[in-house]
């Protein structure tokens, strides 16, 4: 509950009207912006908590609750920027669903390599692209990336309040030729 | 690939081969000609000291008066990448408004990935951008709003349910807050299309068949109406660029039997959108039994 209360005062601070219409100054706007990745940043650390719990079967509550699987989100993904999918050669993806009934998502990831083998919870190998992503967004202004293109792929059926967990990984110059 | 048309099951777009543009959409069994364009509304300068001189800012939308919307580009570059699962077209209309349509393998709507920004700021006026739909539904001045993401409101242009209305402002005294839908409806074709946000925005509709929303806006000079300083946000010594969704739906207005109505499919959509699923990402874990 104390993780929440910084995001909860954000909150409180964006009821503002001017929070509400876009009508601040810049500097107000950026201090809104602290403000709020404030807020998010405390409420990452109860995902991780209750999301590693949840998968880990471990319970990690107490004084200093030190979650046994870090979840990563990825902030700059609205620039198709990831330094987690970048820089990793093998990683799992864990996609929840918030609604209560099943959903599909389309996952996309920023990557540098050529080839990726992503798996499903059950072991099965999913249907991946490549997509390059448009030239556009390559030059965003702050944009800090290597990244040409985005890994696709279905998370389909995501249980209703629940989550599915898929493992990805790029595959080798010699299984690429081999293939 | 160099095709013009996009398909994947009942869903697809077909741009005009000679500017790139979006021409039609097909999707729940109906194909519909929609043109599709990005445009700006020249933002109105003026010394604040009588209303007719307001310029444009942070509180009010207010285009030059009788000027029109400037098109951003009659033609645009563009790339098709066609996949299994996705397929998109990436648009590039100028050096800073760029579009990717897309359609995915099990989705019943069209996505529209709009980049705006840096806008410039050299001008006098601010440009404040929209994305236009064109079709050609006889819609009689009517067009559907959310409220909140609530109900749908009937809006009819130049018109107030409860008093007889001169507007002095055309365009603005015809924009309202979307905060999730923006619906047209021709009742002689039996035939809705809505446009879905991401985020809220302003939309009208300011011609029969049309649906536009704002999605970017510069405004170089302060309205005085209280923030006392100029609408121009920076991010990394820029402009800042906007990057956002729109999600195109067609379909029968009318509920058909056995079938899921248009708007129960849009408010699929909508909860899907607000209520996104989170992506997490962790390094590779080594006990195999842990993804299963």
């Amino acid at each position: 509950w104390v993780d929440l209360n910084a995001l909860r005062e954000a909150m409180g601070v964006m009821q503002h009207h001017d929070a509400i219409t876009g009508t601040e100054k810049q500097h107000v706007a950026e201090d809104y912006a602290r403000i709020l990745q404030g807020g998010i940043d405390e409420c990452q650390f109860i995902v991780n908590s209750a999301l590693s719990e949840i998968i880990t079967g471990e319970n990690n509550t107490g004084d200093n609750p030190t979650p046994k699987l870090p979840l990563n989100s990825c902030w700059w993904t609205n620039v198709s920027s990831c330094s987690f999918s970048e820089n990793q050669d093998e990683f799992v993806v864990t996609v929840y669903n918030p609604l209560s009934r099943p959903v599909t998502k389309y996952v996309r990831l920023p990557v540098l390599g050529q080839a990726y083998e992503v798996q499903d919870p059950a072991g099965t190998s999913l249907v991946v692209e490549l997509i390059p992503i448009p030239e556009p967004v390559l030059k965003i202004p702050g944009r800090q990336s290597e990244a040409k293109v985005e890994l696709v792929f279905k998370a389909a059926d995501l249980p209703p309040l629940g989550f599915k967990s898929y493992s990805v990984k790029k595959k080798s110059g010699n299984e690429i030729l081999k293939e | 690939e160099d095709v013009t048309e996009l398909k994947s099951g009942g869903v697809g777009v077909v741009l005009d081969p000679n500017t790139g543009l979006l021409q039609e959409v097909i999707l729940n069994g109906q194909t519909v000609k929609v043109a599709q364009e990005f445009l700006y509304y020249e933002g109105f300068v003026g010394d604040n000291e009588e209303p007719k001189n307001r310029s444009s800012g942070a509180y009010i939308f207010r285009p030059v008066p009788d000027k029109d919307a400037v098109v951003v580009a009659e033609k645009a570059q563009v790339k098709i990448f066609r996949g299994t699962i996705v397929a998109e077209a990436q648009q590039i209309f100028n050096e800073w408004v760029s579009q990717t349509i897309r359609i995915y393998d099990q989705e019943n709507l069209i996505e529209f990935e709009w980049l705006v920004g840096p806008i410039p700021n050299q001008d006098a006026n601010g440009k404040e951008v929209i994305t236009r739909f064109t079709t050609d539904f006889a819609t009689k001045s009517t067009f559907y709003t959310d409220s909140n993401g609530r109900e749908m409101l009937k809006r009819v242009r130049n018109s107030r349910p409860t008093w007889n209305l001169t507007l002095e402002e055309p365009v603005a005294g015809n924009y309202y807050p979307i905060t999730s839908k923006l619906s047209i409806v021709d009742d002689s074709r039996d035939l809705q299309l809505s446009l879905l946000t991401d985020r809220a925005q302003g939309g009208s509709s300011l011609k029969d068949g049309q649906l536009e929303m704002m999605i970017h806006r510069n405004c170089l000079h302060d309205d005085a109406f209280g923030v006392g300083e100029a609408l121009d946000e920076i991010a990394f010594d820029k402009g800042l660029v906007a990057r956002g969704s729109h999600f195109l739906v067609v379909g029968p207005h009318t509920n058909k039997t056995g079938e899921i109505s248009t708007t129960a499919q849009e408010r699929d959509i909508a909860q899907r959108k607000v209520l996104d699923a989170w992506v997490l990402i962790s390094p590779a874990y080594n006990d195999s039994s842990y993804l299963s």
